[in-house]
């Protein structure tokens, strides 16, 4: 494992570990969008199900079970705490995840890799972990909630992005044979869709003083 | 389909 991708999975695992202290701390998840979060517990069950019969590593099965585990605590706050679920912008989070969902599931069972159940699942979870933050990045549109920490929140999300960027164009010129274009072409995907988002910051920041940049 | 690669990744 090289330094880009042992670094991209620590920032996705801060950006939750963050996103969870933000919950607990102030009691509240305004700007969170439940149906984002909801789309990654389907992303990271959908693709962590070789859990089950596939040993890779004590580190790679202890992030998996951590990203499963911690994204299901953020929809309990969300959906279930007393306090928290009040704070939920329910009426402004309306994605309709269907639309992200569904073309998703026909993508996955047209391009893949190998036509098995397993695999399929996997690649959706590919696919649709690329758009799966587009239910956030209307809701903070939507409300200009753009408190610090869940701008660090999606800052260290776009970091693991761009470290997973390096980390497989490192692979690709270190690992012989190494290629996985489906991972490829939806990550770059999903960076791209990061870049809007950081876009989106830069102007509500220079719009508004009190909005700050994740430092 | 091609060859499917190996799911190191997470």
């Amino acid at each position: 494992m090289n330094i880009f991708r042992f670094a991209g999975d620590m920032t996705h695992l801060c950006s939750i570990v963050v996103l969870l202290l933000k919950i607990e701390a102030t009691k509240s998840c305004a700007g969170v969008s439940l149906r984002t979060q909801e789309l990654y517990a389907v992303v990271f069950v959908s693709r962590y199900l070789d859990l089950f019969f596939t040993f890779i590593s004590v580190y790679n099965t202890v992030m998996k079970v951590f990203f499963i585990t911690s994204s299901f605590c953020i929809i309990w706050y969300m959906r279930h705490h007393r306090i928290v679920s009040q704070t939920y912008d329910r009426e402004q989070d309306t994605f309709r995840v269907a639309f992200l969902v569904v073309p998703c599931i026909f993508l996955a069972l047209l391009v893949n890799h190998e036509f098995s159940m397993v695999e399929v699942l996997w690649t959706f979870s590919i696919y649709l972990e690329s758009v799966a933050i587009l239910p956030q990045l209307i809701l903070l549109q939507r409300t200009f909630n753009v408190d610090t920490l869940t701008s660090n929140y999606v800052f260290l999300l776009g970091a693991y992005r761009a470290l997973y960027i390096l980390n497989w164009l490192y692979r690709y010129f270190t690992e012989p044979g190494y290629s996985q274009w489906i991972v490829w072409s939806s990550g770059t995907l999903q960076t791209a869709i990061y870049c809007d988002f950081f876009y989106y910051y830069v102007v509500s920041w220079r719009k508004n003083e009190r909005l700050s940049l994740p430092s | 389909p091609d060859q499917t690669p190996p799911k190191d990744e997470l």
